[in-house]
């Protein structure tokens, strides 16, 4: 599997639309500082179904809706899509018929979330399977940032053991 | 199980001691199993030999240091259990400008058939991705991204 | 006495509004006292808003953000209780470019007649600085301090 | 009262005697990761008095003390030397006549450590109170690096007033 597209609207500074497209090898992303770049990641981690509110820098769930600025009242929801592509053959069980599979995750103010394989509905635990099936997971190590490179250096030799058992 | 605990610390292990040579241009890193009675007390120690120094203590290592003897950790993390896609979020960003070279030549020796995502402030790493994207504010506290170069 | 840390704290928080639009190129910053009745739970919150966007949660905040709003408390702490000399260690490496421009002629505005000795990776920083010490290892494990330039 | 020069021996990685010179104004600090940078701003914390091992990045005291390299080998000792101009006639308290004050620290690998003012022993105490004087101690704002300033940020509001009462 590969990834294809991430659409978003209404997440955190993304009030409209917004399309990016991914290419095979090695993609910069590189923008001011406090210009949403983090967020894109952030994007990632939530579609993949994170629900911690630290772990993508929030006090609550609600809080990744884009909550306005000087110019552009805050939106009514957040919705993130992830296309990805059966690029190698190797599909999750269940997807080895489909060429791509579309992951949409959509939350409200008073806190829903709803979850789409393929545009219908399911449940979260569907979503983490999937993306345990194809390797990454939100907290897995698809995603690794500065803060977390200084922190397993210094950490106890139980937390060091834990990140390896995680890979097991 | 304990079985495929060991098995995945070996290959760990491994790698680690692969790329650690590679960043630091030598010395030697390695994964310590800390035995213990009670199997919940057990550990692992990360104990990394830049050439040349004798480091006693973690702790002691320079930000610089630090940073690459955790990319090696998480780059064989990955390498064991390699997710289709890896984003790497300002992880060169305490780097000197050689070991900003280091670091991008082993993420395209891993990058493979993988698709790696880069953020980034480091101009060296601009240049050498193969796609770039920019995102800016134009209008204020909403995010615009564009598309800069490709190869 | 609270007395004492009253009037420190109106000229913290004096020195933080100043700073904080200079950082940040407009927007404002400022503490808040958390008043209890028990004078031990009392405490003190920075709040920051960057021009153009409603930040509701510290945490949300970028990097960079982060470092710009750390730089301003601390810079007004030292205000307050000026040291004859100031050590700033990598202070400046989350910052993008504009940033560290501003970062400096923020140090450039309050180092006045103290020595600020500035510890960076930014070729930026080095340029503007009056003088340039570099610091190698030729033996490994062996530091050696070298003169750069002068002004 | 500034800095007038620093010299370190058998500290870290200065196992030969270095000595920096500080000029008015701004020096900028550069080189290569781990080449000793951030050991000379733990030798001004040193001999400013600061006793806590995890403030200086070892395990014990001892360990500022230089252990070896490839071609060279430990230390029996650690020293450090700062030494102070009266530029602006603003002398700490006892030290107005005094045209430089120098600041001596060694440690012994048995964890003896030994404190000079003007090379006369003196106490911790002593070098304590004359770093108060000028209005720099190991601890003050005099210091400042990266994880601290992002530390700050995120703190809570108990940690923050506390470090406003130190200033005050
Ligand atoms: N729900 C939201 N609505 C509006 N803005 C938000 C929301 N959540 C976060 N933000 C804003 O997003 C900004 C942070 O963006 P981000 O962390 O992506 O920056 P960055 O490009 O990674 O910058 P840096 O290079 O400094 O790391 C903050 O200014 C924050 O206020
Ligand atoms: N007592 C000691 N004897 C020998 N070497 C030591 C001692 N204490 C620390 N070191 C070494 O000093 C090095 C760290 O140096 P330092 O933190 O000053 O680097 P730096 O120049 O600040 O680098 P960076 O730019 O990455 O922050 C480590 O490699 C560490 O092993
Ligand atoms: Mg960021
Ligand atoms: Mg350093």
């Amino acid at each position: 599997m590969r990834l294809k597209t991430l659409e978003m609207v209404g997440f955190k500074t993304f009030p409209e639309k917004t399309v990016i497209r991914f290419s095979p090898g090695i993609t910069a992303i590189a923008g001011p500082n406090g210009s949403g770049k983090s967020n894109i990641v952030d994007a990632i981690r939530w579609v993949m179904g994170e629900t911690a509110p630290t772990l993508l820098r929030t006090k609550s769930l609600e809080d990744v809706i884009f909550s306005g600025s000087e110019g552009h009242p805050p939106t009514s929801f957040a919705e993130v899509n992830l296309i990805l592509e059966n690029s190698d053959g190797i599909a999750p069980s269940g997807f080895e018929s489909c060429a791509e599979i579309q992951v949409t995750r959509r939350a409200y103010r008073d806190g829903e979330s709803e979850f789409f394989i393929n545009r219908s509905p399911c449940r979260l635990k569907d979503i983490n399977e999937l993306f345990l099936d194809i390797g990454s997971g939100s907290r897995g190590y698809c995603i690794i940032e500065q803060a977390k490179v200084q922190q397993v250096v210094v950490s106890r030799p139980e937390d060091v053991k834990l990140l390896i058992e995680e890979a097991a | 199980s304990s079985e495929r605990f060991l098995s995945t610390f070996e290959m760990v292990n491994g790698y680690f001691s692969e790329l650690f040579p590679k960043l630091f241009m030598g010395g030697k890193g390695f994964l310590r199993l800390i035995e213990n009675e009670d199997i919940l007390e057990s550990g692992v120690e990360i104990v990394p030999q830049p050439p040349g120094k004798r480091v006693k203590n973690v702790a002691a290592l320079s930000n610089g240091e630090k940073a690459l003897v955790g990319i090696a950790m998480f780059m064989s993390l990955f390498s064991v259990r390699p997710a289709p896609f890896l984003f790497l979020d300002e992880v060169d960003s305490p780097l000197d400008e050689k070991n900003v070279d280091r670091f991008y030549s082993l993420v395209r020796s891993i990058s493979g058939d993988r698709q790696v995502i880069l953020i980034t402030h480091k101009k060296r790493s601009m240049e050498l991705a193969d796609y770039l994207y920019g995102v800016t504010m134009e209008k204020p506290g909403v995010s615009k991204v564009v598309t800069m170069t490709t190869r």
